[in-house]
């Protein structure tokens, strides 16, 4: 545990957390991109099957089963509790689009031949794409609410926190995780138009809004 | 073994 690492996950539990927030305090979910959560929940799922046979730290333990709960908490007042203020209309991106990719990609990319090891890569793979379909729906609608901003920067600071932690780590311990890092790296790339867009519009006290 | 070394990170 480095101090990026420690700052990513914060990041990450802070984005997951201010959604959640959003989403129960305005009894509400428009703006927000069902399919993108459904997406990060597989994510979480394919990701933290390890929780039932490998241990590291309770903090890890605790963090995946938060992430977990917190995404289908998400899913669940998405699609059941506020259902009726979901912007389904707005919210197209298909997501076999990602799926697709992401599962082909792991075949190829992995670090070995097991079933956990795909679910691993697979996962990793779909994280750093996951964001599309909110990302769409931002670009369709062509604005977000700033709390949806905040979020989607946490979220986005979280890898890029990361891709430090990885400089770290390759430098102090030697630890070097191709698949991570190239995703990690892509997933990052994916969220500097909004980083820009949330830099010169939000931090100024506008609401972000994106230009035809 | 080498999972678990590897896969430490969220």
């Amino acid at each position: 545990m480095n101090l990026f690492r420690l700052m990513g996950d914060v990041s990450h539990v802070l984005a997951v957390f201010i959604l959640l927030a959003k989403i129960w305090r305005t009894r509400s979910a428009a703006g927000i991109s069902g399919r993108s959560q459904i997406l990060f929940t597989i994510v979480y799922l394919a990701r933290y099957m390890d929780l039932f046979f490998s241990f590291i730290s309770l903090y890890n333990t605790v963090m995946k089963l938060l992430f977990i709960s917190a995404s289908c908490a998400t899913v669940y007042l998405i699609y059941f509790k506020f259902r009726a203020t979901y912007d389904g209309n707005h919210d197209t991106f298909r997501i076999e689009f990602v799926l697709v990719p992401s599962l082909l990609l792991a075949f190829i990319f992995h670090y070995s031949m097991s079933f956990f090891e795909l679910a691993w890569s697979f996962s990793i793979f779909l994280e750093a794409v996951a964001i599309l379909p909110q990302l769409f729906m931002v670009t369709k609608t062509g604005e977000a609410e700033n709390i949806t901003s905040h979020y989607l920067f946490a979220l986005g600071s979280y890898r890029a926190l990361y891709i430090l932690n990885w400089i770290y780590r390759y430098y102090t311990e030697g630890h070097f995780d191709p698949i991570a890092v190239c995703a990690g790296i892509v997933q990052t790339i994916l969220y500097c138009d909004f980083f820009y867009l949330y830099v010169t519009k939000v931090l100024q006290g506008r609401k972000l809004q994106v230009l035809p | 073994f080498w999972r678990t070394a590897l896969h430490d990170e969220l």
